[in-house]
């Protein structure tokens, strides 16, 4: 079992997209999968067309009054399981703050999910930010999986998320942490930006970054809006083709020798 | 002089492009401006070409050991001036959370400059989050304008910060605040989608929502990486003259009457 978060404090470069895309594309793969929303704005949970019943969520359990067993609902989609998120969730930043362990409470939560090897992997959709979730997230999980839009800013937060694990790594909340991927996602051919980011990325990061590239397609940006994944909304489009490649490569590379 | 919040906690809508664009289109328009990088990203900083001036930054004004005037730098541009970010912010977080007046924080900070009348607006470009910096903004701030993408997500995300609006008006933090307006942005003329957005935004919010919509430009998502804004880097492109049309619309509904 392994618990990866996917995380990049830029915002909107394709976090709950890859979250929920390559939850379904594993799960297609005999892989039982937990996606653990850690967003307050809760869309994974929305993109699952699960608003409904966002109202559990991970707050009592990050407080340990909860087991967050209690909070692990199914899909509709066969060994893909959810924890929901809503905006109760961004109270608990300012509660932890104040606890002596408040770098690793979610790590205590996901714990008894270790022990007993339910799913073969938990993702952490993680919100666009520094804060307490973020680093709670960082500090519990075994690797990151950071999607990078081929935009310049994107390729300026690589560089501070790379800060971000070392001080996380020093912090001696998990000096395991490594940035196990990097996704490229909202490929646009048009634009020679798309071209020269990619280019950047790949030389300075070289094995970490997955060959498939996500192309941005209209597709992909409507899906959530009728509350499916991808592979449910357009299944022979260029979307879920990209989606079931990268997670054959996500295997490849999880595959335990 | 206005305190104006650049705020949606829904990552990558253009906050950063509106501050910094908007910013120079009213600099243009004989306003002077401040903006305040807010987020520990730091991409208002860099989309002007000031990272390597970045070691300023809010920080110590926050927790009231230096003052914010001497915070402030110019830039390129004239009568804009900015309040740099870099990464080191995102500690503030945790120190100003055990603080008794962690919501009032920045608003302190700048009750100097509301006093001698520098600047006719202030913008505060937010990080995307719900954390402490973010509500900080919302309890210093006169208005919110809030960039919105015309995708799904975006549109969940306005009913949430609509609530968070009404949160910290009931705090008593800021009992003055409203969603002053709201700018549609990255219209994609290719999808039924952004049409839809559009029109449901504007059967919700009616008169907040600005006539101008913000298209979808390559060159918009160009200009950051040489550290300029659009209309230093594509003048006579149709993202200059959205945003200058933007601080044309901005004006009239801000000119004293
Ligand atoms: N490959 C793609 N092609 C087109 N649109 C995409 C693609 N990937 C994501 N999107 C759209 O772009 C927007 C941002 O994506 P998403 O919400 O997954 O990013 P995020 O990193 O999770 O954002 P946040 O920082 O707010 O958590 C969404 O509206 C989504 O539907
Ligand atoms: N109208 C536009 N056309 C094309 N690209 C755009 C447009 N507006 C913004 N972008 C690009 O989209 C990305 C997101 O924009 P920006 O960083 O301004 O959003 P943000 O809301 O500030 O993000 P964050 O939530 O991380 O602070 C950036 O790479 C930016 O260059
Ligand atoms: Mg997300
Ligand atoms: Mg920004």
């Amino acid at each position: 079992m392994k618990i990866i978060a996917i995380a990049n404090q830029k915002g909107g470069v394709g976090k709950t997209t890859t979250a929920v895309n390559l939850g379904h594309a594993l799960a297609e793969k005999d892989q039982s999968i937990l996606i653990v929303d850690l967003d307050p704005q809760g869309n994974a949970t929305s993109a699952l067309g699960m608003q409904e019943l966002e109202s559990e969520n991970l707050y009592e359990a990050l407080l340990g009054d909860e087991s967050i067993v209690d909070k692990i609902l199914p899909t509709r989609i066969e060994r893909l399981f959810l924890v929901p998120a809503n905006l109760d969730l961004a109270g608990v930043e300012v509660e932890i703050a104040r606890m002596s362990d408040h770098l690793t409470r979610l790590s205590k939560t996901l714990s008894i999910l270790r022990d007993d090897q339910t799913f073969d992997f938990i993702l952490l959709d993680c919100p666009p930010s520094l804060g307490i979730l973020m680093t709670n997230a960082l500090a519990a999980a075994d690797e990151l999986l950071t999607p990078i839009q081929c935009e310049y800013f994107a390729l300026e937060g690589l560089v501070k998320i790379v800060r971000v694990v070392e001080q996380v790594r020093g912090s001696g909340a998990n000096d395991q942490l490594e940035i196990g991927g990097i996704v490229m996602t909202m490929f646009d051919g048009r634009t020679n930006l798309s071209g020269q980011v990619v280019a950047d990325v790949r030389e300075h990061f070289a094995g970490k970054v997955y060959r498939t590239v996500v192309p941005r397609t209209v597709r992909l940006s409507e899906a959530p809006s009728f509350g499916k994944t991808i592979l449910e909304y357009d299944s022979g489009g260029a979307g879920a083709y990209a989606y079931r490649a990268l997670a054959r490569e996500f295997l490849k590379r999880h595959s335990s020798p």
